[in-house]
């Protein structure tokens, strides 16, 4: 299957961004901790965190500024591609940013940035009581 | 100053069983 995550870079990357924890506190994108996505998603009623492992990432034929990168999602493994901008930023559990090319993502959003790749495991999002 | 919510930061990466 196959997922499209937003083909433009959202605002709310931007270094200093500021983002409302489901608590209510507000943070940096910057400043933003594993704990922070972990705690807001036990307070959310609707969203829970699951686990994606980068699996394969490879350059797109549609545009070289877009990269494919291929997830194995939560505890059944779930084959899941995302087309994204080589700049967009993914969060990695205990790490922090990281995109297919941290040098622009940090040149275009000041975003401090590492390096995705295959193995690293990143925060993503599914609904909560699906059945 | 806008304020985004957290969650807006995150894909949704829907896992699809492959039964």
């Amino acid at each position: 299957s196959s997922t499209v995550v937003p083909t433009s870079l959202p605002p709310y990357f931007i270094k200093g961004s500021i983002i409302q924890l489901a608590d209510g506190e507000l943070k940096r994108v910057e400043d933003l901790k594993t704990e922070d996505f972990i705690q807001s998603a036990e307070i959310s009623s609707d969203l829970k965190i699951d686990s994606s492992t980068v699996e394969r990432i490879e350059g797109s034929i549609s545009a070289s500024n877009f990269a494919v990168v291929q997830f194995s999602v939560g505890e059944h493994r779930a084959q899941v591609s995302v087309e994204v901008l080589v700049e967009y930023p993914f969060f990695v559990f205990g790490q922090g940013w990281s995109s297919c090319c941290p040098d622009r993502t940090t040149q275009l959003l000041e975003l401090p940035c590492t390096k995705l790749s295959v193995g690293d495991v990143c925060i993503s999002l599914t609904l909560k009581n699906l059945r | 100053v806008p304020v985004f919510p957290w969650h807006s930061l995150v894909p949704f990466l829907a896992p699809t069983q492959s039964d």
